[in-house]
């Protein structure tokens, strides 16, 4: 009956609200599950039942403290090089939509992930070396190279692995709604022409930040503690 | 009178089995694992005396006994969850993100009266 469809319907909204839910999500399409947290979900379902001696605050696969770990996938897009000089092989606007994380929701780690298609490794010749370089962007702007601009992260690299992991927490401590970041891969080194020495990077993938947050039931029960 | 109905003794207070399928309340489109979990409930009576597994406080006794002298009037204890434990739910969110959430008191493993 309609009252009943009624009342069913509004218990539910205020489960899926104490589930941290706005509504009932209806996924459209719906990203394949990060292998990370298929991983992490199948573990805990292997303890054995109950939990007793477990932090239900604290994500132990990650050493952190959290109970809710989220992956977002990255909606930016790449950017003409718009280096006239040097050996830039990729640029790449990423962009985050934080807007889920909920107010009083604190953040304990971010981690962004790099996916290639394969492990890859420049030509052997000696001095070849790739540079990656990210920089915190506003999410309005297109971000324009400035020399002497300082990045969040730099990093040089003699091969790339298939997935490369780039620990953000400390610089990302306020994420804030959005998330904007820049980018650059290049290449350095004395022999090569600039495609052979940016193969690497080509086999780019996708990107992907993964957030682990302490949500309010544990930073009650933490300040209770 | 009517005969009184055949007494088989009334089962106590005590966790029983209920395993919740998330088709079952239409979530399935969003939950990715578990499909369901056995989250069980309480069930039972609380009588006089109240034995000691019941898992019962000095209130609940009080309460049983005076249950016993006026029925009608006060009623037995409760049966309820006295110890739960969490589990943790792969889903998408209200933005697609994939989400490992943590989430208490979602299996009941002891109840009592109270």
């Amino acid at each position: 009956s309609p009252v009943l469809a009624a009342g069913l319907s509004r218990q539910e909204s205020s489960l899926l609200q104490s589930l941290g839910l706005s509504a009932k999500p209806s996924p459209k399409n719906p990203a394949p599950v990060p292998p990370v947290l298929r991983r992490m979900f199948q573990r805990r379902e292997a303890l054995p039942r109950p939990h007793k001696d477990r932090d239900p605050c604290r994500v132990e696969e990650l050493s952190v403290p959290g109970d809710i770990v989220r992956v977002f996938a990255d909606q930016g897009r790449f950017l003409p090089e718009g280096q006239p000089q040097g050996q830039l092989c990729l640029r790449r606007l990423l962009f985050f939509n934080l807007s889920v994380l909920e107010e009083g929701e604190r953040l304990t780690m971010a981690r962004l992930e790099l996916q290639f298609q394969h492990n890859s490794y420049p030509a052997p010749s000696p001095g070849q070396v790739l540079e990656l370089r990210l920089y915190r962007v506003s999410p309005r702007g297109l971000p324009q190279p400035r020399p002497g601009r300082r990045p969040l992260l730099e990093r040089s690299f003699v091969r790339l692995h298939k997935s490369l992991p780039l620990d953000l927490s400390a610089a990302l401590k306020t994420p804030g709604r959005n998330l904007a970041l820049l980018l650059e891969i290049s290449a350095s080194g004395r022999t090569g022409s600039l495609r052979s020495l940016c193969a690497s990077s080509d086999s780019f993938v996708a990107t992907s930040l993964l957030v682990v947050t302490l949500g309010r039931q544990c930073r009650a029960g933490r300040s209770r503690r | 009178s009517a005969p009184s109905p055949s007494v088989t003794p009334s089962p106590l207070c005590k966790p029983r089995r209920l395993y919740i399928s998330f088709s079952d309340v239409g979530w399935e489109n969003w939950i990715i694992a578990p499909q369901g979990y056995l989250a069980n409930y309480c069930g039972g009576e609380c009588p006089f005396p109240l034995a000691a597994e019941l898992n019962s406080t000095n209130h609940a006794v009080l309460q049983t006994m005076v249950h016993s002298l006026d029925p009608r009037g006060t009623p037995q204890p409760c049966c309820v969850p006295v110890r739960l434990s969490p589990i943790s739910i792969l889903y998408y969110d209200n933005s697609d993100n994939v989400v490992l959430r943590h989430y208490e008191d979602m299996v009941v493993d002891e109840c009592g009266c109270r």
